[in-house]
C-alpha cells in the first residue's frame, strides 16, 4: 500500500486545486517559511480523519478554508482527497484503489466519501486506523515529543504501533 | 493482548538498539519496561528509554543537546518502522536541529527503510534531499495562494536557494 | 507601577510594530491588552499578539509556519530590547527554523541592537555569523570534554564544516 | 555594563577550566551536535543564579558537574565564573569590575561569592536581577514560547522587562 497522489483545493493555502503525485520510496517537499510545506503536512492528517485543532495548527474548522489575501478572494470550501493504492487489502475497502475525499464549506457543513460514496467521519477514520497515523505523521517542531511523555504515556503510543 | 504487546516491545528494543548506533555512529541505547503498583494490567507498565552518545557514560534523557534529542528521537521512530512498517510516513522538518555530520546519518537510516514505508518528508536540509526520488518546490505567490513545482535534483540549486 | 506598565506597553507596541516589518520585509502587527473582569488591577490585564505576515490576512497566531513564529517572537524580543535595553542578551539557536532570506533579516535586526545590548549568539546558521565580532569553535573531544578555539570568519570553511 | 569572560571549570562538558572572552558586540558560538554550545548557555544562567532544573536540562545539581567518560575521570566539584564591566554602575555593586563566582561539590556543598567575598546565592539573585535574565536568555526550542503564553502569562513577563 502507498499514497498515490493528493489534491488540495481550497485547503489553508491553496487556493487553487494542487496535486501531489507520490512515488513508492521519498518524496522531498522544500520551500521558503510561510510557503505552505506543513500545509501540507495538515492536509494529509485533515483527509484521515484528524479532529485536533492542535494538531491542525487552527482554532475552528473556517481557519481550514483558504481566507483570501489582497489580490485573491477567500474560498467558500476546503478539499482534500488522498488516492491510495490498495491493492494489497492495507485498508478494509474492497478496491485496488481507494480515494478518500474530506469537503467542510464556509457554512459549516461537512462531507466524507470513500472513492465517491457518501460516508461518515467514523467511517474514514475506522478505515484509516491502521495506517498508524498517530504516531507516523509528525508535526514540525514535535519529533522529540516522545523523550518528554511519562513511561505510560509512551506506552499507549506503542500500543498503537503495535 | 499482554503477550502480544511485549513481543512486539522486546523486538522494538533490539531494533532501537541497533539504530540508535547506526544513528549516532555508536553509543548505546535501550528501551525499559517500568511498572507502577504489582497487578499485571497494562495500564501499570511504562517504557523509559535510555540513550547514551558515543564517547559520552549515560546520563539522564534531560540532558541531551538538542541535535541528540531529534535523532533519539527518530532511531525509536524507525525502529518501530522496522519491527511494524506502516505503508508511509510523514515527517516535517523532523532534521531540523541536525548538524552536517548527523544529516549524512539520518539520510542514510531514512535510506535503509524506503523499501518498506514510503516517506514524504519536508526539509530545508539539502542533504536530505539528496536520497528524494521526487522533489516538490512549494512557494507563496503574490495572491497569497500556494503554487507547487515538480523538481529535479540539479534544478534545486537555482530553483530553492534557501535550502542549506 | 500600572502607569509605568502601561507607558512600556506602548512604546514596546510602536516598537514591535515597526520591528516586525523590518524582520518580515512587510506584513503588520500589534500588541493588544486585554482585561477579565472590571477591576484595575494589574492582574486582569493580558498581552495579545496580532501578526500578519507580508501578503496575507490577519489570522489566528495558531495559523503561522515555524520560521514565521520564530521571527514573530524575535521581533517582540528585540523591541522591549530597543525600549529597554538589556545589558546583554544570550540567544541559543532561535533562527534554526529561518530559511535564508529570513536568516538575513533576522541578522540585520540584530546588527541593529548590537549598540546598546552585547549579544552571545549559539548558532548553526553561517548567515547568522557573518556580523559577530569574535566567534568560538567548540568541539568534543574524545576525553568526553568540550574544547573550544577561538575563530576568525576566514577559517570557519576549514574549522566549523557543520555550519549551514 | 557588558560581559568581559566566562570560565567554565567542571561544569557538565567542560572538564577542564575553559575561558570565553566578550567583547561588546555580537558573540557567536558554533559547534556540532552535542559538541557543549548549549552547555555554554547553561552556565550563563547557573552562575546568575538560576535554580530551576527545567531550565538546566538537568535533575538533580549533580548532573552540573562532568561526568567523566571512558577516557577520562569524572570532576569533583562544577564552578562558573563570569566577569562583568560593572563601569555604568549597572549591578548595584560598588566595583568596576564583577566576577561572580558559583560552586557546587559532588557531596552537595554550595558556594557563592562575588569578588572573592562568600555571599550567599540570594545576594547573586538580587545583585543580577536587572539583568532581565528571565526574557534575555533565550534556550534552545523555547524562542516562540512567548507566542503560546496565556494573556495573563504573557503580562507577567512584560512586567519583568518593564
Ligand atoms: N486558511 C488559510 N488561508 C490563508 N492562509 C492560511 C490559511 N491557513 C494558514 N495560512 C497561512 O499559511 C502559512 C503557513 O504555512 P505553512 O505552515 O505551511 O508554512 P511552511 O512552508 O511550513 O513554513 P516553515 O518553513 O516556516 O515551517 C501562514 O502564513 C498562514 O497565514
Ligand atoms: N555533567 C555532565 N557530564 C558529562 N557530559 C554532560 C554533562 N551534562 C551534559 N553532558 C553532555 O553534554 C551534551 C549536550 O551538550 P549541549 O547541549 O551543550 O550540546 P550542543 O552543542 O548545544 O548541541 P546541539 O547543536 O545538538 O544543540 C550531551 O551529550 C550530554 O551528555
Ligand atoms: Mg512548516
Ligand atoms: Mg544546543
Amino acid at each position: 500500500m502507498h499514497l498515490k497522489r493528493l489534491e488540495i483545493h481550497g485547503f489553508k493555502t491553496f487556493a487553487s486545486r494542487t496535486t501531489f503525485e507520490f512515488r513508492p520510496g521519498v518524496s522531498a517537499i522544500v520551500g521558503p517559511n510561510g510557503s505552505g510545506k506543513s500545509n501540507v503536512v495538515d492536509a494529509i492528517r485533515w483527509v484521515l480523519g484528524e479532529q485536533s485543532q492542535a494538531m491542525l495548527r487552527s482554532r475552528k474548522s473556517e481557519d481550514l478554508i483558504f481566507g483570501g489575501g489582497s489580490k485573491r478572494a477567500a474560498s467558500g470550501f476546503a478539499e482534500v482527497s488522498l488516492t491510495i493504492d490498495n491493492s494489497d487489502r492495507t485498508l478494509p475497502v474492497a478496491f485496488d484503489t481507494v480515494t478518500i475525499t474530506r469537503r467542510v464549506t464556509r457554512s459549516g457543513d461537512h462531507e466524507y466519501f470513500i472513492n465517491r460514496a457518501k460516508v461518515r467521519l467514523r467511517d474514514i477514520q475506522e478505515a484509516t486506523a491502521t495506517l498508524g497515523g498517530s504516531y507516523t505523521i509528525i508535526n514540525q517542531g514535535l519529533v522529540d515529543n516522545v523523550l518528554d511523555l511519562r513511561p505510560e504515556e509512551r506506552r499507549r503510543l506503542f500500543e498503537d504501533a503495535a | 493482548m499482554r503477550a502480544n504487546f511485549e513481543q512486539t516491545f522486546g523486538a522494538v528494543a533490539r531494533e532501537f538498539a541497533l539504530t540508535f548506533q547506526i544513528m549516532f555512529g555508536g553509543g548505546s541505547a535501550s528501551l525499559e519496561l517500568t511498572k507502577t503498583g504489582d497487578g499485571g494490567a497494562l495500564d501499570d507498565i511504562g517504557i523509559e528509554i535510555n540513550a547514551r552518545p558515543p564517547g559520552k557514560r549515560q546520563q539522564n534523557l534531560a540532558l541531551l543537546s538538542g541535535g541528540e534529542r531529534s535523532l533519539t528521537a527518530a532511531a525509536l521512530l524507525f525502529a518501530i518502522l522496522k519491527v511494524k512498517p506502516t505503508p508511509f510516513c510523514v515527517l516535517d522538518e523532523v532534521d531540523a536541529a541536525l548538524d552536517e555530520a548527523n544529516v549524512a546519518r539520518f539520510r542514510a537510516a531514512l535510506d535503509d527503510l524506503r523499501s518498506t514505508s514510503q516517506f514524504v518528508v519536508v526539509t530545508h536540509n539539502r542533504g536530505t534531499i539528496e536520497i528524494a526520488d521526487s522533489i516538490y518546490g512549494v512557494s507563496m505567490g503574490d495572491d497569497s495562494a500556494s503554487r507547487v513545482l515538480s523538481l529535479r535534483l540539479d534544478e534545486l540549486i537555482t530553483v530553492a536557494p534557501h535550502l542549506r
